[in-house]
């Protein structure tokens, strides 16, 4: 167990700095075994700079930084060990614009894989924009949800519609 | 294996059937504020086996509160029903399921009865089931199903909390 | 001390009642003092019910629902009592366009009784559509902020110019 | 009384002079991710008196982490002050400053050395600053600051936490 964990962060680890520069467009991250020599006691801290910022406390990010580093620490565990789906409830809503299609653009080199199928909930456009194909939920009937398919060309309209 | 579809029946505020087709790639999901997008994430949560109720919002502390509990309009359900049909013509599920095409699994509820598990049509434990989607790195626990809200819960956590996050990637 | 607050509760709770209505067109939502008789000793509990939903506790609302209801409850205190300054950090963020739509017309309202100023936070481009005016914090030098007045008819310029 | 301006200078990452209008009605705040608006509210808060530094997001658990630590091309500064003019043509603050037009409080925090209160040039204490800003229901913990992610916090605390904060408002 204590060599396949070691193993385990030294991949995450490596997939981490990647994703963070890519995410970041730049700047350098990485994760560290402390508090103990043992894998299996230690605790896991992280270290992120953006680009061009001193590297400091990862409490004194901002909630955007906060979300990315956190995206592209699940990114890497998910390079390491791929699961067959992969389920995102609203990660996008603090992101500014340029962000999301940073976040979008890694999703699409994950999904183009094939290996793993992802259910992406979202208010943003930019991101509804991005999938492959669209459900919306609804509550036509006030308290009872519904499932229908949106027509990828009319996601706007069915977003005014059910508002 | 593949996730292929979900299918709820009086789970939260899907009161009626839905089915939900899970194709390859990126599907989206979106809707108003309060329309049952984050009780979808739950539905597949729940189904995989998940027993603790603080990890599925809920008022009463109990597994009842993700049985439909009625509208203005409708009354209350007594039972909640979540499938996950599973696509196994890779054959790479765990024993005893390999040679098996297609494997649905179903958590079915009864207020005030408690949870019960089939996997095709079979009554199983729990256990069983967390088993076989532990196996695919899938389960209730898993980092990839990440909630509403959670997904900074990885930079606020204790040291110690991440590295048990990153042995269940491991 | 127990009847200011015991007056202060009993004006909260109404315009609470009024403020949720609003924000959520319809449903219903009360205050209460519970585990006390005394005001100073009791806690707070909060009831809301969209509409035509149940009414259930608070932790099924969903993250919108929970935030348009935060919302209410800051908004009737401030009716209650107000202050001569707010300060709104994306509180937007989780709502969907009819509801930022709903929180802007309330904020309006609010600003234009003139006894408050309002600084909002925001990535919402229709938020930005309603604000008397816009400032822009940059980042032109890595890691240095800097402020700049926006030209209300550019902002959506000024956004793509420092993504 | 009326908030008129905000100026900053070596706050966090202001490690230049800013001034902010603060004009009638409502004033909207943009910008790409970590560009430093919640740094904003946080200057907004600090001048006010906040004493502790769990409010404030910090790292070492000292408040010089307010002070600007340098960049890859600047050097860390020593000090940081942060300002807020006050409009008080309405003569509603309270005494002894009831007759001046125009008020203005400003923190000063110098690395290793703590912070200091100024309020028209003259030095004061920190009660003194917190005491001008309760009376307008405008102090550091007033609710009217909500920082980024807290919105839901009144939905989320416990009943007596809440009550504590309709004390503040009352
Ligand atoms: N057992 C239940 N029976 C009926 N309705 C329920 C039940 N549990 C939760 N709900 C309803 O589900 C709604 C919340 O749904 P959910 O959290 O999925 O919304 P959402 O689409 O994710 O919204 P948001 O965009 O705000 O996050 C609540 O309004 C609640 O009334
Ligand atoms: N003492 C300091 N000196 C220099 N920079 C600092 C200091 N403290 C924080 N920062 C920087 O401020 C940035 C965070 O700014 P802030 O939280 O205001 O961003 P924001 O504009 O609110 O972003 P978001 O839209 O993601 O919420 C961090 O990247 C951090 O590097
Ligand atoms: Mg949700
Ligand atoms: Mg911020």
């Amino acid at each position: 167990a204590r060599e396949r964990l070691q193993a385990a962060f030294d991949h995450v680890n490596g997939y981490f700095r990647e994703m963070f520069t890519r995410l970041f467009h730049g700047g350098k991250a990485h994760l560290a075994l402390i508090e103990s020599d043992d894998p299996l006691e230690a605790g896991l801290e992280i270290f992120a700079q953006p680009p061009g910022k001193a590297l400091q406390s990862l409490t004194l990010l901002s909630g955007g930084e906060q979300t990315l580093t956190a995206i592209a620490l699940i990114f890497a565990m998910f390079l390491t060990n791929p699961a067959p789906i992969c389920v995102l409830d609203e990660v996008d809503a603090p992101l500014d614009d340029a962000n999301v299609d940073r976040f979008c653009d890694l999703l699409e080199e994950f999904a183009d894989r094939g290996e793993t199928r992802f259910l992406v909930i979202t208010h943003h456009r930019l991101t509804m924009a991005r999938m492959d194909r669209l459900y919306g939920v609804t509550m036509a009937e006030r308290g009872v949800s519904k499932l229908v398919s949106v027509d990828l060309n009319q996601q706007f309209d069915f977003l005014d519609a059910v508002a | 294996i593949q996730f292929s579809k979900l299918r709820l029946h009086g789970f939260k505020s899907f009161c009626e059937k839905t089915e939900l087709d899970i194709g390859p790639g990126l599907t989206g999901i979106v809707g108003p504020n309060g329309c049952g997008k984050s009780n979808l994430v739950e539905a597949l949560r729940w189904s995989m086996g998940e027993s603790s109720t603080k990890r599925m919002r809920g008022g009463s502390r109990s597994m009842d509160d993700m049985i439909f509990n009625g509208t203005a309009k409708r009354p209350a359900r007594n039972t909640a029903e979540v499938s996950i049909l599973l696509d196994n013509t890779s054959h790479s599920a765990p024993a005893p399921y390999t040679k098996i095409e297609e494997i649905e699994v179903v958590r079915k509820i009864e207020r005030d009865h408690g949870s019960g598990y089939r996997i095709n049509g079979k009554n199983v434990r729990a256990r069983d089931v967390q088993l076989l989607y532990a196996d695919m790195l899938a389960g209730a626990n898993s980092p990839y199903l990440v909630s509403q809200g959670k997904v900074a819960n990885m930079i606020q956590a204790k040291p110690s909390e991440r590295r048990m996050i990153l042995e269940e990637a491991a």
